[in-house]
């Protein structure tokens, strides 16, 4: 919309009003972060602006367009609206923008069928004039997450919408994520030249491998190739589509000797938010005892060349295929991300290969499933898919269930599964939200258009039948054998049939060498609940957890009818104390014991020094108080 | 006994922003903008 008096300032205020649903209270935040990620526009709770969005739950899906200046500006993400997309195609409008097609130059792009459209509806065609809306210079893009769909408004079955290049039939409408062009004008329209949350992203394709440089402390260095003789055939951002491009860096641990590493460090980097996940894709060609050491190289005032901190180790690397991995960093002062490959014991013809980089001051995803040969799904009539079990950070056990039986699109539902913990847990499960995301594989994170639906689990709903939806999978769930005979129980999936079409699936790249990941978070939620907390039932669990909180993702337990913490730990680290608040590691644990070694091996040698000298001192006195030739064998005889 | 139905949140529709208001009876200028701003500012 045209008219500077339309736009937001850079940080939106905003009030999430108590009518939202749980549900939809986590997805807003999380189009917010996709907002931070993509754009310069951010959004912080309102504190006494003059102007502010309030997101409330009204009937439907609906915003104003551009800044009203009215103070209180309502935005309506209502029943069934609770998906990422509609709160970032519904929040556009609110900063400034119409729907795609009705830019001025709309008619060189689509056709509008007017008899198909349902008879008063025709006005929600509109065409505006260049005085009213502003493209920007960008092209007409079917692609806009701000474009219809297809089938709107339309009276019987045909389309109301059609391209006039007949290829975007299917692409207009998308609610997957912002376009490449949307962000281009939406960028423009705000001035932005940075975000909030983006840090990095690398696919190798140019010769200054994105500024990262070889250490001099190490045996060998990564090398640009594009390709492996013992594998990978081409790199992982475009598959070896095009020629003369495709390039990944590569550890040769067959032309070294066991235990050399080479290190490849990657640019400085200034971070913001102190959370960072790294991303990247990682194959195997050499030997399973090969490994990946991510460290991260943290500049202080103290320590200019920076101090190396480990921070994960990546062994049992699967042989044969690229691999994502998720690395999560929390830094606050300059670094740099560091690659080691170490070379392990056992033959090895290849090595380690590492692209498609991607770090950003985002959470990483919990759990990633990896689905292997996905097409050979897609022609099975009876096409079903189970995750293995994962375990949320709360200890409740899942799984994520997919179908493929729908000609057209594919269902995505999450089930609680009895697990571990569940003489721990509270029941029925409280607002536990699952983020079930399939993963655009676009080398560049700026660029992905992932597909994500969120559901929360309710303690309050029930079944038909009465019974607690969410309540213990052993109480409510029926039979089911793991692939390795293993019983368990499972409760209902609660999900979405239409969580993508196989049009939609087929485009960018959901799926990439056949392969499609699914990540997966499930986080407690609770805290988004402002309303007073409603009485829940449980079923035998105690309620001490509920007040009691442990920290840094300790889970709470009832032993002995007090509730205690069990914390969380790695290979070399560990939190302790009794809300899990303090960090330990090996690395502390070795300094203490050098320098207790080092402080009694100090102690003595002043004990033995001081006794020396005594002993010295009183003998030379006793020898000084008798005469010269005194002969001392006879004196007392 | 066959294992219950999942519940699915879309009722099996593949429903656009458009598709839920106007099954709500909306009449929302182009299906979801509210124009209620824009006519209390021209008044």
């Amino acid at each position: 919309i045209v008219g500077e008096g339309y736009r937001w300032p850079h940080t939106i205020p905003y009030v999430l009003d108590d009518s939202l649903e749980m549900n939809a209270r986590g997805v807003i935040l999380e189009a917010f972060e996709r907002y931070r990620l993509k754009t310069c526009i951010d959004f912080k709770p309102w504190s006494g602006e003059a102007n502010y969005i309030s997101v409330f739950k009204g009937s439907g899906c609906w915003s104003s367009v551009g800044n009203q200046h009215v103070g209180k500006q309502n935005l309506s993400i209502g029943h069934n609206c609770d998906r990422t997309a509609t709160v970032q195609h519904e929040f556009l409008h609110a900063l400034g923008f119409f729907h795609e097609q009705s830019r001025s130059d709309r008619d060189d792009y689509v056709s509008i069928i007017w008899d198909r459209i349902t008879p008063g509806k025709e006005n929600n065609f509109k065409a505006y004039t260049d005085e009213e809306t502003d493209s920007l210079n960008v092209p007409y893009d079917y692609n806009s997450v701000m474009h219809y769909s297809k089938t709107a408004f339309q009276i019987g079955s045909e389309p109301t919408i059609v391209t006039r290049i007949s290829d975007f039939m299917d692409v207009i409408g998308q609610r997957l994520d912002f376009s490449d062009h949307d962000l281009l004008k939406l960028n423009r329209l705000y001035n932005c030249s940075s975000s909030l949350s983006f840090m990095d992203s690398c696919d190798f394709e140019l010769e200054n491998v994105c500024g990262m440089i070889q250490s001099s402390e190490d045996s060998a260095d990564w090398q640009r190739v594009s390709q492996v003789p013992e594998g990978p055939e081409s790199d992982h951002s475009n598959l070896g589509q095009c020629k003369g491009s495709g390039f990944f860096m590569h550890f040769s641990s067959s032309s070294v000797n066991v235990g050399d590493t080479a290190v490849l460090e990657s640019r400085k980097l200034y971070p913001k938010r102190g959370f960072q996940c790294l991303q990247f894709f990682l194959y195997n060609s050499g030997h399973e005892n090969d490994q990946l050491d991510i460290y991260i190289r943290e500049y202080s005032g103290d320590n200019v060349n920076g101090i190396l901190i480990l921070v994960e180790e990546i062994k049992d690397i699967p042989l044969g295929s690229w691999q994502l991995y998720h690395v999560t960093l929390k830094v606050t002062n300059k670094f740099r991300v560091v690659f080691r490959g170490v070379r392990g014991a056992g033959d090895s013809l290849g090595g380690l290969s590492i692209d498609d980089i991607n770090l950003s001051e985002t959470q990483c995803p919990h759990h990633t499933w990896h689905i292997r040969n996905f097409t050979q799904y897609l022609s099975d009539p009876n096409g079903a898919l189970f995750s293995p079990p994962f375990y949320s950070s709360k200890g409740y056990a899942f799984q994520i269930y997919m179908t493929l039986t729908n000609l057209t699109k594919i269902g995505i539902y999450f089930h609680l599964i009895s697990g571990a913990n569940d003489d721990q847990l509270q029941w029925p499960c409280p607002w536990q939200q699952a983020t079930m995301t399939i993963l655009d594989q676009n080398p560049d994170i700026r660029q992905r258009m992932s597909n994500g639906r969120s559901i929360t689990t309710d303690p309050s709903l029930t079944s038909d039948d009465g019974t607690y939806f969410w309540d213990r999978p052993s109480k409510v769930g029926t039979e089911a054998f793991f692939p390795n005979g293993t019983q368990f129980k499972r409760s209902r999936g609660y999900g979405s049939s239409s969580f993508i079409t196989y049009e939609r699936l087929k485009s960018r790249d959901f799926i990439k060498g056949n392969d499609v990941y699914i990540l997966l978070t499930v986080e407690d939620i609770s805290h988004l609940n402002s309303t007073q907390d409603e009485p829940v039932p449980t079923s035998s669990v105690s309620d001490l957890c509920a007040f009691f909180r442990c920290e840094n993702d300790g889970i709470c337990l009832v032993r002995n009818g007090n509730a205690e913490c069990r914390c969380p730990s790695g290979e070399d680290w560990w939190y302790m104390g009794k809300r899990c608040e303090k960090r330990g590691s090996r690395r502390d644990t070795i300094v203490i014991a050098t320098s207790s070694t080092a402080a009694v091996f100090a102690l003595m040698l002043v004990i033995t020094l001081v006794s020396v000298y005594c002993t010295r001192k009183k003998y030379r006195k006793e020898a000084g108080s008798h005469p010269a030739n005194t002969t001392l064998e006879n004196q007392y005889a | 006994l066959p294992a219950p139905e999942n519940f699915d949140v879309d009722g099996g529709l593949d429903r656009d922003i458009f598709d839920i208001n106007e099954d709500l009876g909306l009449d929302l200028f182009e299906g979801d903008i509210s124009l209620d701003g824009v006519q209390e500012r021209n008044s």
